[in-house]
């Protein structure tokens, strides 16, 4: 009877827009999941891209099987100090970093898999007040950290082993660093957003601060999540997490903003915001797609070059939604729920 | 966006940042 009703009546959102459900994991050992990400993984000469998984105390490394099932490859055990966040590495293989910590990170450790021995391992990165971390191209991993004397902005490269080969400090500005996103096709280039609402921007090879401009006061706590340079501006795609309802723009998510970085002057080009009705949002962004968890329990999809909503996954049977990430590769959202449960959607 | 938008623009933005700024 119920799979009567829901055939006869889907939703809405799922009718009209274009999530399809592929497949779906469950961790049954699993307490409480709290993020979930991709990394690609070799193992016998053969690179797929398996799904990360991470509870509080473990985090786990799925592979795909026949038939749209995934296997269980490794867990790692990590401890007592909680799992904040998963930290992937783009462009790498057999790596991950997570973030642990209480309400801060307080560590950063390598998750791997070693062919020396044939064994997978973790080893500590990093540890201190990080306020923010990023994994950048090449092995490098960008932290911003905060101690009573000093903020510091440090880059770490990592060896296809796991060992830090090189470590280097960028200029730091007077304001916490609380996000970063390397410059699309610019490697050298790196932007981040303060606690005070400024975007920097950075000289990877030099560490010289090269700029640092005002988002504006009517979107505090903005996070930047992607920058590309075009025509010689620079494009930041930005999330606000805290921004009030307004009559002109709505109840803005995301937007993408175009700086000058000559001037220091910027222009809002395409706002997306938060469907009718629904507030509250943490988000990630693909490419042109972003996807955050509205405080409903629902997951929303923009087209952030139309500044559209162009899905809402409404919460499942189960419960609600808790986590929305874009895979590396491919069109593929990742939404999970507390439970440990991971449905792949192709977008 | 325009030049009396945003001022004006230079493609070497990065170049000439990193000529400026302090080492």
């Amino acid at each position: 009877e119920v799979a009567e009703q829901l055939a006869a009546e889907p939703h809405p959102g799922l009718a009209e827009e274009s999530l399809q459900l592929v497949s779906k994991l469950k961790d049954s050992s699993s307490c409480c999941a709290v993020d979930v990400s991709t990394a690609w993984w070799e193992a016998a000469g053969c690179r797929e891209l398996c799904v990360v998984t991470a509870c509080e105390s473990c985090v786990t490394l799925w592979k795909p099987l026949d038939s749209h099932c995934w296997g269980k490859v490794h867990t790692w055990q990590l401890g007592e100090v909680p799992v904040i966040q998963i930290v992937p590495l783009p462009g790498t293989c057999n790596l991950v970093c997570v973030a642990l910590g209480e309400l801060e990170i307080g560590e950063i450790r390598l998750l791997l898999y070693s062919s020396e021995n044939d064994s997978f391992k973790q080893s500590v990165v990093k540890t201190g007040t990080i306020k923010a971390v990023l994994g950048l191209k090449d092995r490098r991993l960008v932290s911003s950290s905060r101690t009573l004397q000093e903020h510091q902005v440090e880059i770490v490269s990592l060896s296809e082993t796991g060992r830090s080969t090189d470590g280097q400090t960028l200029m730091p500005p007077e304001e916490t660093v609380l996000a970063f996103a390397e410059v699309e096709g610019m490697r050298e280039a790196l932007v981040g957003t303060t606690a005070v609402n400024s975007i920097i921007v950075w000289n990877l090879k030099t560490g010289q601060l090269l700029k640092k401009m005002h988002v504006g006061y009517s979107y505090p706590a903005s996070i930047c999540h992607r920058a590309y340079s075009d025509s010689g501006l620079l494009f930041v795609v930005l999330s606000h997490p805290h921004a009030k309802e307004s009559e002109s723009c709505g109840n803005p998510a995301f937007r993408l903003v175009a700086f000058n970085p000559t001037t220091a002057r910027s222009r809002g080009v395409m706002s997306s915001s938060l469907p009718p009705g629904h507030t509250g949002r943490q988000g990630d962004v693909k490419e042109a797609s972003a996807a955050a968890v509205l405080t409903s329990g629902a997951i929303a999809v923009w087209d952030l070059l139309l500044g559209q909503c162009t899905a809402l996954l409404p919460p499942g049977p189960a419960g609600s939604w808790a986590l929305a990430r874009w895979a590396s590769a491919g069109a593929c959202l990742l939404a999970g729920q507390r439970d440990g449960t991971v449905c792949l959607y192709r977008y | 966006c325009s030049e009396s938008d945003l001022g004006p623009i230079s493609l070497n933005w990065f170049e000439e940042l990193s000529a400026e700024a302090p080492p």
